[in-house]
C-alpha cells in the first residue's frame, strides 16, 4: 500500500488549537515538547466538533475547517462548572 | 448542548449598545438586529430583554478592534467574529463584536459579509449560559452559518435555555443552582449621561469594591491598601506593594518602607525608609508598584507610569522614563509586578488581568502580548507583587496572602493562599496586628 503522506504542522495550527480549547494554554509560556499523540488527539477533538471526517491527520478537511469564520470563545474550557449533559 | 458556569438569577434582563464607533453600519438597524436576536431567545424561555442606555445594564455590547483590553484580541476581518463572557459580574455577560467585519444587517446578504443578527444569536447564547455545541445546526455550533431571520431555535438550544431558564410557559424554574450577585445592581434610568465612563480593569467576582468606579483618571486601588504616609506598617498585617530578590537578599516594600530578609531572617533596624537605600526617588512618592533586578543587576523600580533603573544605590542618568518606552501601552498607569521567571529566564511583567514578555536583548515587550493572566492559574487577576525566591520558585503576592507557583504545571501548588506575615516574617496567628510587627 502506498504510504500517506504526513504534512507537518505549524505553528499556527498550534495557536488555533490552544486558542479555541483544544489544547492547554499554558503550554504557551513552558513551551513543553508536545508528542506526537497529544496533537493527534486534539485534532481529532476538532475534527469530531466540526462533524468532518475523524482522521487526526492535517487533512484538507480540517485546514478548510480552520478557514471558516467562527466565534472567539473556546470550544472546550477546561474552567470548572462546564457540563456537558447527555442527550 | 452544554452549560458553563453560572445563569442569571433574574429573567428581566438589560442590555445596553456601548459603541459610538460604527460608521460602518447605521446605528439603527444594528439596534434593530440585536434586538431581534435577543428575541429568539426570549420566545422560548422565561427571559425577558429591555434595552436601556446605561453602563449597568446586564449585557453590554461593544463593537471593539484589536486588542481591547480584555485578553482575547481581534484578528480583522476573517476567523475570529465575535466572543461573549458568561453570566457574572464585571464584563460577565458582556457581547464584543470586532468592528473589522464587514456587517450585514437589516436582512442584506452578500457573499462576503457576515449576518450581525446570526452572530449575535449565537453571541448571546454565551452571554446568558450556553458554551458551544457539536450539533451541526445549533445555533451554539462556533463556525458561522448562515441562518434566515425567520427560522425556529433549533432544538439543541431551545433545551439549553430552556433548562437554564424554564420555558415561556411552564413553572418550574430548572434544577441548576442560580448565581446571586453580592448586590443588587442598580438599574439607572436612561438619563444616564453617555459619556459616563466604566474601569473594569480590578473588579472580580470576589472583590468587595463596588463593581463599577465611575473615573477613569483615579483607578481604583486594591481595597485592602490603607494609605500609610509616615506610620510604619505592620508588617503581619498588611499586604505589600512589591517584593523582589535583590543581591541575594529578600526585600519587601510598603508604603515608604522596606524590610530586607537575609538568611537569618528580618535585619535588625528595619523597615527602613526606601529612600534611605535608593536615592533621588521621587520625594511625593507614597509607594513603589515594583520593582525587580535584572540579570545585568541593575535593580528597576516601577512607579505608576515610569520607571527608574539604578546601579546599586544610584539612579542611572536619563531616567525616569515613561512604560511607553518599553513598549507597554500608553493606556497603563500602574505596573503591578515584574520578574525574571526561573523557567525560562525571560522578564515578566503583570498589570490587571493582563501579562507582558519583555525581550532583554531589546529591552521591548515581545510581539505577542500581553495575554490573560488567566494562563497563571489560581492567581487570579491585579496581583500585589511576585518574584522568583531562592528555591527557585515563583511566589505571588495578593492582599496579605501569597501562593507558590508550580512553574511546570503553571498553576498554584495550592489553592488556598497562605498568610504573609506567617511565612515570611515568622508572625504567629494570635500576634498580627499593632504596632510594627515584632516577632
Amino acid at each position: 500500500r502506498r504510504r500517506t503522506e504526513s504534512t507537518p504542522i505549524y505553528d499556527d495550527v498550534h495557536g488555533y488549537l490552544m486558542k479555541f480549547g483544544y489544547l492547554p494554554e499554558s503550554d504557551l509560556e513552558t513551551g513543553n515538547l508536545r508528542d506526537g499523540n497529544q496533537l493527534q488527539d486534539a485534532l481529532r477533538t476538532l475534527q469530531t466538533f466540526g462533524n468532518i471526517p475523524v482522521t487526526g491527520k492535517m487533512d484538507a478537511a480540517t485546514k478548510e475547517l480552520m478557514k471558516k469564520p467562527r466565534c472567539g470563545v473556546p470550544d472546550l474550557s477546561p474552567a470548572a462548572g462546564q457540563r456537558r449533559t447527555k442527550r | 448542548y452544554t452549560l458553563q458556569g453560572q445563569k442569571w438569577h433574574h429573567v428581566n434582563l438589560t442590555w445596553s449598545l456601548r459603541t459610538r464607533r460604527l460608521d460602518k453600519v447605521d446605528h439603527g438597524w444594528v439596534r434593530s438586529d440585536l434586538n431581534r436576536a435577543f428575541q429568539v431567545w426570549s420566545k422560548y424561555s422565561k427571559l425577558t430583554f429591555r434595552e436601556v442606555n446605561s453602563e449597568s445594564a446586564d449585557i453590554l455590547v461593544f463593537f471593539e478592534k484589536g486588542y481591547h483590553g480584555d485578553g482575547y484580541p481581534f484578528d480583522g476581518p476573517g476567523q475570529v467574529l465575535a466572543h461573549a463572557f458568561f453570566p457574572g459580574t464585571g464584563r460577565g455577560g458582556d457581547a464584543h463584536f470586532d468592528e473589522e467585519e464587514e456587517w450585514l444587517v437589516a436582512d442584506k446578504t452578500s457573499k462576503d459579509g457576515t449576518s450581525l443578527f446570526r452572530v449575535a444569536v449565537h453571541e448571546f447564547g454565551h452571554s446568558l449560559g450556553l458554551s458551544h455545541s457539536s450539533v451541526q445546526d445549533a445555533l451554539m455550533f462556533p463556525w458561522y452559518q448562515d441562518l434566515q431571520s425567520d427560522f425556529e431555535l433549533p432544538n439543541d438550544d431551545r433545551i439549553g435555555i430552556q433548562v437554564l431558564y424554564g420555558a415561556k410557559d411552564d413553572k418550574s424554574w430548572g434544577d441548576i443552582p442560580v448565581y446571586r450577585p453580592t448586590s443588587q445592581k442598580p438599574i439607572l434610568s436612561t438619563t444616564v449621561p453617555a459619556t459616563t465612563a466604566v474601569t473594569r480593569y480590578s473588579t472580580m467576582a470576589s472583590d468587595t469594591t463596588p463593581e463599577y468606579t465611575t473615573s477613569r483618571t483615579t483607578p481604583p486601588r486594591r481595597p485592602d491598601v490603607a494609605v500609610v504616609v509616615d506610620e510604619k506598617p505592620d508588617f503581619c498585617n498588611t499586604s505589600f506593594d512589591a517584593v523582589s530578590i535583590i543581591r541575594k537578599e529578600t526585600f519587601f516594600f510598603k508604603g515608604k518602607y522596606t524590610w530586607r530578609l537575609g538568611t537569618k531572617g528580618l535585619y535588625a533596624g528595619y523597615p527602613a525608609l526606601i529612600s534611605r537605600l535608593w536615592y533621588n526617588l521621587p520625594e511625593n512618592m507614597t509607594q513603589v508598584d515594583a520593582v525587580y533586578e535584572r540579570q545585568d543587576g541593575k535593580i528597576v523600580f516601577f512607579i505608576g507610569r515610569n520607571y527608574y533603573v539604578f546601579d546599586g544605590n544610584n539612579p542611572l542618568p536619563g531616567y525616569p522614563k515613561p512604560l511607553t518606552t518599553l513598549g507597554l501601552p500608553d493606556e497603563l498607569d500602574h505596573v503591578d509586578a515584574a520578574v525574571v521567571w526561573g523557567h525560562n529566564s525571560k522578564t515578566y511583567i503583570f498589570s490587571g488581568t493582563m501579562y507582558w514578555r519583555c525581550d532583554d536583548e531589546t529591552n521591548q515587550m515581545e510581539l505577542d502580548y500581553p495575554r490573560d493572566m488567566s494562563i497563571w492559574r489560581g492567581v487570579g487577576y491585579n496581583i500585589d507583587a511576585a518574584f522568583q525566591w531562592h528555591d527557585g520558585a515563583t511566589y505571588f503576592f495578593k492582599n496579605r496572602d501569597f501562593w507558590k507557583f508550580n512553574d511546570l504545571r503553571m498553576r498554584v501548588e495550592q489553592e488556598e493562599p497562605r498568610s504573609i506575615g506567617e511565612f515570611w516574617f515568622n508572625c504567629t496567628a494570635t500576634r498580627s496586628g499593632g504596632g510594627n510587627g515584632d516577632r
